[in-house]
């Protein structure tokens, strides 16, 4: 999947299989990334975790998880909030119409997180304020939204000219269930275009979509990336630029300036 | 190492003439104040490893959190709130509304922002 870090890096990376976004004192993030189509690195999210730990006097410990099948509208207790205060809510979220959406506001840390279901997979966003996260080298190890992905989970720019040259097949996984039907074939052209149906800028989030399309040829899931730059939207305030006044650039990415 | 700070910061909030007294063993306000103490020790633990200071604040902590009955997990707060104007627990639950009490609101707070999305 495509990653932002707290620190506004962006990177695709592989993290095929459970990895930690977060975890500090407040919360705990875990993900799950599955491989998308066959003969590629590339996977996407099929679970998220999201521990809220224990705030005395405003929460009590609660879980929630979605999963591809399941986004569910609760904690894994099946409560809507924690504790008495009401500083820990989930609501369902409506507008945009990116697949369906959930919303959980933490104010006791000032926290906010939307997890979306587009196409078959899982999106992730979170705004914390910064006093709450610590940048430090010893912060609690791994955690991709701190520090990025590992050097040897990145996926190169030049693995994407290679593999657009051939048609994706949709791959299989256990978490997904059968093989799907394949889906059509993208040019570099066509994907270009294609995003520039909801994206205008032709920012990181525009090349992530032609990544997506490129390498799924799912028309639903190149919604992610819009997804993705709605919620930077729907989480204010935010010091982020949403547009770099720099040429776009994708750290470590996996579109190159030539292929996209 | 900057534990002599955490110190300092420490007993100006939990000083008498705060209008914070250690005696009050449930103060919510002390409990507020000691998980600041904790986070600061914290947040110096690298730069003062082998600290003789550091490591005694550390264990003076812990000892703390136990004889007030605090939970180490909480609200935390840099200044001391005023008595005359003591929060309820529910605005001690609003982050912003925290920032605004401990005063430094006119620093204004940034937010970070974390993404995962598509393939």
């Amino acid at each position: 999947p495509h990653l932002r870090t707290f620190r506004d890096e962006f990177q695709t990376c592989k993290v095929e299989g459970a990895w930690p976004l977060i975890d500090n004192r407040f919360l705990s993030v875990q993900v799950t990334n599955v491989p998308v189509v066959l003969g590629s690195s590339a996977t996407a999210t099929s679970k998220i975790t999201v521990i809220f730990k224990s705030y005395h006097g405003c929460t009590d410990q609660k879980v929630y998880q979605a999963t591809t099948e399941d986004l569910p509208l609760a904690f894994q207790d099946g409560t809507r909030s924690g504790g008495d205060s009401g500083s820990l809510t989930i609501v369902e979220r409506g507008g945009s119409g990116v697949g369906r959406q959930v919303k959980i506001q933490a104010r006791y840390m000032g926290t906010s997180i939307i997890v979306r279901r587009v196409g078959s997979y899982l999106t992730f966003a979170i705004r914390m304020p910064e006093d709450t996260l610590d940048f430090s080298e010893d912060s609690g190890g791994l955690q991709l939204c701190l520090h990025g992905c590992p050097r040897n989970e990145l996926i190169k720019e030049h693995t994407l000219g290679r593999q657009s040259q051939q048609p994706r097949l949709q791959g299989t996984n256990t978490e997904m269930g059968p093989l799907r039907p394949p889906h059509q074939v993208y040019t570099v052209e066509r994907a270009t275009a294609k995003c520039r149906e909801t994206l205008q800028v032709e920012d990181v989030y525009f090349q992530s979509c032609v990544f997506d399309l490129l390498t799924t040829g799912d028309p639903e899931f190149s919604m992610a990336a819009f997804g993705a730059l709605e919620d930077l939207k729907a989480l204010p305030p935010s010091k982020l630029k949403q547009n770099s006044p720099r040429p776009p650039r994708l750290y470590n990415q996996g579109v190159s300036d030539s292929s996209a | 190492c900057r534990i002599q700070r955490c110190n300092a910061e420490y007993v100006a909030s939990t000083s008498p003439s705060s209008g914070l007294q250690e005696d009050v063993a449930l103060d919510v306000d002390y409990c507020i104040a000691l998980r600041a103490y904790a986070l600061c020790t914290r947040r110096q633990a690298r730069s003062c490893r082998g600290d003789l200071v550091y490591h005694s604040a550390v264990f003076r902590i812990k000892e703390l959190f136990s004889q007030h009955n605090c939970s180490s997990d909480g609200p935390t707060s840099s200044a001391k709130v005023p008595s005359t104007s003591r929060p309820a627990v529910s605005e001690l639950c609003d982050y912003e509304n925290r920032v605004l009490l401990s005063g430094s609101a006119s620093q204004q707070k940034k937010y970070a922002h974390c993404g995962l999305f598509g393939d």
